[in-house]
């Protein structure tokens, strides 16, 4: 079973504030 | 591409997370705390809340679902187009998405049904603090 670190899940996550 | 294209097998149930703390973690059982305590350990990450505030089908892109969503303190509007089983974690709610079927038949993950008003997690790059703010840093000799 792969492992994933917890911050490749942020890209899937909601937005975040374009600047 | 086919339909499936691009689904992020993050999502697949049971897939394991780890965690910041270093602790493992089936997706299907993350809670918010998660996240959070996560972005904290991680330094220079920012837990953020997106506000949905208007979910429909997408004009452009037939068989996607465009989401609008006010971001952060600055309430800044960001519009996407998702799958409709995309999931989106939804604070003290957990995992949810426009179409909690299709999530199922496509990761077996248990979703809530998505709705206008729901507050997703999302994770922002803080700024770094101002110079002139700075405390006493710890010592980096290899600081590039």
């Amino acid at each position: 079973v792969p492992v994933f670190p917890w911050h490749s899940l942020v890209p899937f996550l909601a937005p975040t504030q374009s600047d | 591409p086919g339909p499936a294209a691009g689904n992020p097998s993050h999502f697949m149930k049971g897939a394991i997370i780890q965690l910041a703390t270093g602790e493992l973690k089936r997706v299907e059982d993350l809670q918010t705390q998660d996240f959070v305590r996560s972005a904290e350990l991680s330094g220079g990450l920012k837990i953020d809340s997106s506000m949905v505030v208007d979910i429909r089908a997408s004009q452009q892109r037939p068989g996607l679902v465009t989401l609008h969503f006010t971001v952060g303190e600055q309430q800044s509007k960001v519009t996407i187009d998702v799958p409709p089983e995309h999931p989106f974690f939804v604070f003290g709610q957990g995992w949810s998405s426009y179409s909690p079927e299709r999530t199922a038949q496509l990761y077996g993950l248990a979703c809530h049904q998505m709705q206008v008003g729901d507050v997703c997690v999302s994770i922002t790059l803080q700024r770094p603090p101002s110079p002139q703010k700075a405390t006493a840093q710890p010592h980096h000799p290899q600081q590039r």
